[in-house]
C-alpha cells in the first residue's frame, strides 16, 4: 500500500506543481508519511513550500540523478509541514535533460535512486516538467501510477493523446506495472461551454479514473505559494484548501480498495 | 525593420501559444507578412490555427531542424488567414531535445534555417515550449527580440529572473543582438492583490518595456483554438480579440520608433 505516483501533464500551467504540494501537505496533514520530488528546473515546487535555496548535503534532484553513487536519503529535506518531505530542484536540473541523454540507464535513474526509500513512505510524489522529455521519462518509469492534473481548456485536452501514447510505451518498453491513478479536473469552471465540453470530453475516456473532486479556480491556490505555505496553512478555510482535502480523503478511498 | 521574435517564457501556460496566434493573426490583418514557427513539440500553435496534421514538403519543424541541407521555404504553409504563414509543429520534435544534443551547431539550427526567409516577413513570431532547453535556445538564437507574456501569478513572477539570466547568457556567448521587445501581462487581473503586486513588480522591473495593452482573462481566447481560428476571426468583438489587435498597434508602433 506504499505508493509512487508521478503527477505529470506535458501541457503548461494545468496544476501539477499546485496538486503535488496540496494533495502532498493535505496527506501529510493525515498522518500520512509523504515525500515530494520536484524534478522541474523552474523549481516551483521547491519554492511553492518556502524551501527555496535549501539543500540537504545529498544537494538537489539534480546531483541526485546524475550521480553514479545515488544517495536519495542524504537529499532529502524536512518541510514545514510534519510528516511531509522533499527532495528540492533547482536551476541546474536544466542541464540535466542534456547531460542524461547520453547517462547510462538514462530513463532509470530515478527509479534507482527511490529504490531504497520506497519503503520509507506512504506516498510519494513526483512532480514533472511541462514536457514528455528524459526529467518526465524518468517520473514515469519510476512510478506505480501516473496522476494527471488537467484544466479545463482545449489544448490541455488536445495534449492527452499524446501522454497516453507516451505512458503506453513507456508501459511497453520501461515499466510495465506503470497504471493511471486518476486523473483530476483543475482550476475548473464547469459553468462555461468549453468547460463542460472539457469534463464530459475526459468522463467518456475515463470514466471512473476521474475524481469526483474537482478544484475549483481559487485566488488562495495561486497566493499561496507566494508566502511559501501549501493552502491548508495559508487559508485552510478557503474553497482551495478544502478541495485538497476532498481529494486527499478520496484518493485515500481509492488506495484502500486498489 | 524586418523582425524576428521570440515569444519565450520556460513557465508554463502563460499565453505564449496564444500571444504568437492572436498577435500574430492581428498583424496579418493589418497587411504584415507574417510568419508563425511552432517550436513546441505540443505543436498547440498548429492547432490552435487549424493546421493540425498538416505539413508542406519540407515537413514540419522537426524535419527542418535536423536536416543538414535545411530548406524552410518547403516547409512553410499558407493558413486560413492572409498574410499568415506557419511552420507546422507534431509531436516528433520531441524527438529534437534529445536528437538536437550531439547535433552540429545544435543551438544554431533555427537561426541557419531562418536566414534565408528572414527578408520574406514583415515579423517571424517563434513559438517556444515551457523550458529553457535546446528548442527555445535555438529560438533564442535565432531571434532578434523576446517577447515575454506572463500572467499574473507568483510562480510565473518567480521564473523572470532565470529567463533573464539565460537571455544574458544567450547575448553573451550566441546572439549578441538579442533585446528584450516587451513584455506583455496576460490573463491579466487587476483587481485581486496577487495580480496588482506581479504587475506592479514587473512595471518597476521592466519599465517602458512592458506592453500598455494587457490581455485580460477572456473565455473566447480559449475557445477560439478549438475551433482552429485566431479569436479576431471566431470573435472580432470580445475582449480578447480586442486586447490583441491593440497590442498588435502597440508592436507597430513601438517597431516604428525601435
Ligand atoms: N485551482 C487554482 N486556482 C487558482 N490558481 C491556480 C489553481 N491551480 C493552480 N493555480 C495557479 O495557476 C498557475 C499554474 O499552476 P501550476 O504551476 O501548479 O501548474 P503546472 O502544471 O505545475 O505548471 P508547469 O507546467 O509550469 O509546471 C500557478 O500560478 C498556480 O499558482
Ligand atoms: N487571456 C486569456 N483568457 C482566457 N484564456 C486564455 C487566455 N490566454 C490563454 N488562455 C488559455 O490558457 C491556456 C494557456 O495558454 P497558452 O497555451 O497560450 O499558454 P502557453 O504559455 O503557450 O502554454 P505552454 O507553456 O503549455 O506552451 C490555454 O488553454 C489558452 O487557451
Ligand atoms: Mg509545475
Ligand atoms: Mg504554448
Amino acid at each position: 500500500n506504499k505508493i509512487v505516483i508521478a503527477v505529470a501533464n506535458q501541457k503548461g500551467g494545468v496544476g501539477k506543481t499546485t496538486t503535488a504540494i496540496n494533495l502532498g501537505a493535505s496527506l501529510a496533514l493525515a498522518e500520512q508519511r509523504v515525500l515530494l520530488i520536484d524534478l522541474d528546473p523552474q523549481g516551483n515546487l521547491t519554492s511553492g513550500i518556502g524551501m527555496k535555496g535549501q539543500a540537504a548535503a545529498g544537494g538537489t534532484a539534480y546531483e541526485a540523478l546524475l550521480s553514479d553513487t545515488p544517495d536519495a536519503a542524504s537529499a532529502i529535506l524536512p518541510t514545514g509541514v510534519d510528516h511531509l518531505f522533499l527532495l528540492p530542484a533547482d536551476h541546474h536540473l536544466t542541464g540535466a535533460e542534456i547531460e542524461l541523454v547520453t547517462a547510462d540507464a538514462r530513463e532509470h535513474r530515478l527509479e534507482r535512486l527511490l529504490a531504497p526509500l520506497r519503503d520509507q513512505f506512504d506516498c510519494i510524489f513526483i512532480d514533472a516538467p511541462p514536457s514528455l522529455g528524459l526529467l518526465t521519462l524518468n517520473a514515469l518509469v519510476a512510478a506505480d501510477a501516473v496522476l494527471i492534473p488537467l484544466n479545463g481548456e482545449y489544448f490541455a485536452l488536445e495534449g492527452i493523446a499524446e501522454l497516453l501514447s507516451t505512458i503506453d510505451r513507456v508501459r511497453a518498453a520501461l515499466n510495465p506495472r506503470l497504471a493511471i491513478e486518476g486523473v483530476l479536473l483543475t482550476m475548473y469552471d464547469e459553468r462555461t461551454n468549453l468547460g463542460q465540453q472539457v469534463g464530459a470530453n475526459i468522463r467518456e475516456h475515463f470514466g471512473d479514473r476521474v475524481y469526483t473532486t474537482v478544484i475549483p479556480r481559487n485566488i488562495r491556490l495561486g497566493e499561496a505559494p507566494s508566502h511559501g505555505l501549501p493552502a491548508i496553512l495559508y487559508d485552510a478555510r478557503s474553497r482551495g484548501a478544502e478541495a485538497y482535502v476532498a481529494l486527499a480523503h478520496e484518493f485515500l478511498g481509492r488506495r484502500r480498495t486498489a
